[in-house]
């Protein structure tokens, strides 16, 4: 978090923005539902905080090396694990020999220290890994409050159990928290919003219809489409971008040229050294050279530099690659393989740098134009600020959502790729109590950290309000005016399924000046038009509900985005929006229509005063393809003057209707 | 048969007192396992304050018996959320 606040024109340095005009989220308390904490670390310092807020009912609870009196304190206020969910599961005894774990709320993964310093860390100066990214770090909300509620067991990478998931929603409603935040996922493909197995939908539901906001990651299994998660509609999903921050590794070739390479590389230079390509005769001479299977049967690669390719998204191709050219004698490896944005130190601060096929390939040919080809790989270095570019990150999960199309996934976009944040002691990628980590894990919590802020500033607004203010006044382009592209193969502009209503963008958020409100008869709306049945939905929310007859189309929920999954011909759908800024306002519609879609707008102009606060419209889309085609963009933005309310508009025409184009 | 666990959700809780919920919970479970000693030891959780249901370790033929009663939305089996 070191750049994160800097990047999103949050500072700490501005006396007047909203950092400053919520106090830094004093008397918010953010729940998270992660691997615990390591209440030791300094970013749970509680210096300058007032008292607990009188509200709070829950606490901390004693176990493993854990001390619910003494290790809590006025930033860490609750702490309780849940594991009779898991335990009951697990076939195997849950074995904290071979998966180290505390019996308690300690952290041992690291994951859930480290969200929750993104979230709501204390001030710490001059943090760092091994020099990298160095500054100071902080939560989104630094005074808001922590409570923690581990879900999440060391077998080994982290696994959490829906009976221990909705446990901790039941008591963290309970306890008063303000708002929620998960960094967890399921698997493809989805169970509906109903059903419990999905824990989190559910528990959401009751929180989000008691008033708390539940901030979820969007997940990993990018940059496919169609792969997100946390899709119900009462839940803030978020995807995951990169910071204009990059650590470039120099890679210095014999022939004087220097190629920047990525890495989290603290160690010392390797000088000028003999840089090989392993290479077989033969059929396939490219195979001895694959990362993760190098083999070394025509070269050795003692004191030297390796290079390999892959075409292994996951990071194990590289930790593959160090360990084998290690344990070769080998110095350094130099992996080619397209960008994943997902960077980390290999073991025993051994040089592992990645480079792009085409960096890769411009080595490969000097390797072999040359007699004796040499490298010398130096230290990272941390670059901030221009030219490095922002990207939605190579596995932050797409959208459209697999379960309902029309409802826009991921709802909104935040920085989640090599954030610094704390982390516990056996973290292997921890160094001085910090550690650099991806993943949409990273980017929810520092949403969460916003929504603290707005919490704060409108304590009377509903989630889908927060909701609304964030996906309306989300940056398209970085914070800096420079598109925002979407990492993948091959890399192309961002849209709303990559990043939602865009990039966040607090200040803004603020004041939105108008909001897609939601209430629990909203949702109902919604399940009834996702062909719920009655029963269920009365069961859900605790009350006779009939759906009305015919069923309620799911474009008329009142989103503030607009996504039609299946135009044939045309359609209207019904908007109502809510003004949050001067009583007397006048909005004009302005309309960018996607690509052979007409959009109209009626009315046109909004005039709210004193006795219209809240004015419905409608918009009636309709197509001139006459095919089947993908998904067009577009958007719909209401402007006063001051604000630009601006939904995303995504057309999909479907003449032929459920039908997949795999042709 | 082999006990899993299942999660019994039952939607928005009936009674403002937890100790009730939980109450109802248990006489639930007594009534598919037949006693109360069977009920506490098949019981893992009672969720009782944001929402009524229960997690309890059950059989396929358990399950379906209280599926059936008054006021059950769902019985599934519990599964597995990954760290993203």
């Amino acid at each position: 978090t070191t750049r994160t606040w800097d990047y999103l024109h949050l500072s700490s340095h501005f006396p007047t923005n909203l950092l400053h005009e919520t106090n830094m989220g004093d008397g918010i308390i953010i729940g998270l539902l992660d691997t615990g904490v390591w209440p030791e670390s300094v970013v749970f310092n509680d210096e300058g905080l007032g008292p607990i807020p009188a509200r709070w009912k829950g606490h901390c609870q004693s176990g493993q090396l854990f001390n619910g009196t003494t290790d809590c304190n006025r930033k860490l206020i609750g702490a309780k694990f849940f594991i009779d969910g898991f335990l009951a599961e697990n076939i195997q005894p849950f074995n904290t020999t071979d998966n180290p774990d505390f019996m308690s709320p300690r952290d041992n993964i690291g994951h859930g220290t480290h969200t929750s310093t993104i979230a709501a860390g204390s001030f710490v100066a001059n943090a760092s890994y091994k020099g990298l990214a160095i500054g100071t770090l902080r939560g989104g909300a630094p005074k808001a409050r922590i409570a923690m509620y581990k879900v999440c067991w060391n077998v080994p990478m982290g696994m959490c159990s829906s009976a221990d998931i909705l446990k901790a929603f039941d008591e963290a409603i309970h306890d008063g928290v303000d708002l929620l935040s998960l960094s967890l996922g399921t698997q493809i493909p989805l169970f509906a919003e109903v059903d419990e197995r999905d824990g989190i939908s559910v528990g959401s539901f009751h929180a989000v219809t008691k008033g708390i906001p539940v901030i979820c990651a969007a997940a990993n299994d990018g940059p496919a489409a169609q792969t997100v998660h946390n899709t119900a509609p009462w839940i803030l999903t978020v995807a995951a971008t990169t910071l204009d921050r990059s650590l470039p590794t120099p890679i210095t070739l014999g022939n004087n040229k220097t190629i920047l390479g990525q890495a989290m590389y603290g160690g010392k230079e390797v000088g000028f050294t003999d840089l090989v390509y392993p290479e077989n005769p033969g059929l396939r001479p490219a195979l001895a050279g694959v990362c993760e299977s190098l083999s070394f049967n025509n070269t050795s690669p003692v004191g030297k530099v390796v290079l390999c390719f892959t075409a292994v998204i996951r990071r194990s191709a590289v930790t593959a690659a160090a360990s084998a050219v290690r344990a070769a004698g080998g110095v350094g490896v130099i992996v080619a393989r397209n960008p994943v944005d997902v960077l980390g130190p290999c073991a025993n601060d051994f040089p592992c740098v990645v480079v792009d096929y085409e960096l890769g390939t411009q080595i490969l040919f000097y390797i072999r134009s040359t007699r004796s080809p040499i490298v010398k790989i130096s230290p990272s270095q941390t670059l901030t600020g221009k030219p490095v570019a922002t990207k939605v990150a190579t596995f932050s999960s797409r959208g459209p959502s697999s379960i309902s199309p029309a409802i826009l996934k991921p709802d909104i976009a935040a920085p989640g790729v090599s954030i610094l944040a704390a982390s516990s002691p056996a973290d292997p990628f921890m160094d001085g109590g910090f550690a650099l980590h991806s993943g949409t894990s990273m980017a929810a919590p520092v949403v969460s950290g916003i929504v603290a802020l707005l919490k704060s500033l409108h304590p009377t607004w509903s989630p889908a309000a927060i909701r609304s203010a964030i996906v309306t006044t989300a940056w398209k382009t970085d914070p800096f005016g420079e598109p925002i592209f979407a990492e993948g193969s091959p890399r192309k502009l961002a849209n709303p399924f990559d990043y939602g209503g865009g990039l966040i963008n607090p200040h803004k958020a603020a004041e939105p000046g108008l909001i897609y409100d939601m209430d629990t008869q909203d949702y109902i709306l919604y399940m009834c038009s996702a062909g719920y049945n009655d029963s269920s939905i009365s069961q859900l929310v605790g009350d006779v509900i009939v759906c009305p007859n015919p069923k309620p189309s799911v474009l008329d929920v009142n989103l503030p985005s607009i996504t039609i999954p299946d135009l044939k011909t045309s359609v209207t759908l019904t908007r109502t929006v809510t003004n949050v800024g001067r009583v007397n306002s006048v909005y004009r519609a302005v309309v960018e229509p996607p690509f052979g879609v007409t959009v109209r707008v009626t009315p046109n102009v909004l005039v709210f005063n004193s006795t219209a606060t809240k004015i419905s419209f409608k918009v009636a889309v309709s197509t001139r393809h006459k095919v089947n085609t993908g998904y067009y963009f577009g958007s719909l933005s209401w402007i006063d003057g001051v604000h630009v309310v601006s939904s995303p508009i995504s057309v999909r025409t479907q003449i032929l209707q459920f039908y997949t184009d795999d042709n | 048969g082999k006990s899993n666990v299942h999660i019994i959700y039952m939607g928005e809780r009936q009674s403002k007192d937890p100790e009730c919920v939980t109450e109802s919970h248990h006489e639930m479970l007594e009534l598919i396992l037949g006693s109360k000693e069977a009920a506490f030891k098949s019981m893992v959780y009672s969720y009782r304050h944001g929402f009524s249901g229960f997690a309890a370790r059950l059989t396929e033929s358990q399950a379906q018996k209280i599926a059936g009663l008054p006021g059950v939305v769902h019985v599934l089996e519990n599964r597995f959320h990954a760290l993203q």
